[in-house]
């Protein structure tokens, strides 16, 4: 369905954005 | 550093002349200082990164920013200064204040003759300080420059407009 595809889109965006504040942290 | 000749790069003074044709640029032949200039590279890149995301990285780099452990915390405040959520205020004001305890610490240090020490956190001080002004500037389209009062002002005429906001 569109609202789990949205999920899904919805935690990949906040796993890169995890990703990115520590690669800035490093 | 290396000094290098440019005569394309030529500061005027302020009556109109140049001052100089030569400029000071890092030197990048020696590995360490090349790897250092990457990483930097990097995290400005990785920045504008999160400024493309946008609101939906805001939560997160608020936790980043307020977290004292953390190194490079200016990333993350231009960053939410850039992506321009009015909400992320109070963590840029607490960033801000952080700046004028340290500017208070300075000026104690000094008195006890930590010259060179006091003369380091006074730079960095003004640094935080000025990373934060930038940011609340570009959020709220207003210039109250170095004037704390004023801003938590602003942000409080905002806050009776759009609720309070807590920090995680």
């Amino acid at each position: 369905s569109s609202t789990a595809m949205k999920a899904k889109v919805d935690a990949e965006i906040q796993k890169r954005v995890k990703e990115l504040i520590e690669l800035i942290n490093q | 550093a290396v000094v290098v000749k440019d005569e394309n790069w030529r500061p005027y003074t302020p009556d109109g002349k140049y001052n100089q044709d030569f400029k000071v640029i890092p030197d990048d032949s020696s590995p360490e200082v090349s790897q250092a200039l990457k990483i930097e590279q990097n995290r400005q890149k990785w920045t504008n990164e999160l400024v493309m995301i946008g609101l939906p990285a805001v939560p997160e780099l608020i936790k980043a920013s307020l977290d004292t452990g953390r190194k490079y915390r200016y990333f993350y405040i231009t960053a939410l200064g850039l992506i321009k959520d009015v909400k992320a205020t109070p963590a840029i004001l607490k960033y801000y204040q952080e700046g004028i305890d340290q500017e208070k610490l300075a000026k104690s240090m000094e008195k006890m003759a930590a010259v060179e020490d006091a003369e380091a956190l006074r730079k960095e001080a003004i640094f935080r300080k000025g990373v934060a002004i930038e940011a609340l500037k570009n959020i709220s389209g207003k210039d109250f420059g170095d004037d704390y009062a004023k801003w938590e002002q602003w942000w409080k005429d905002m806050e009776k407009k759009i609720g309070p906001v807590e920090l995680p």
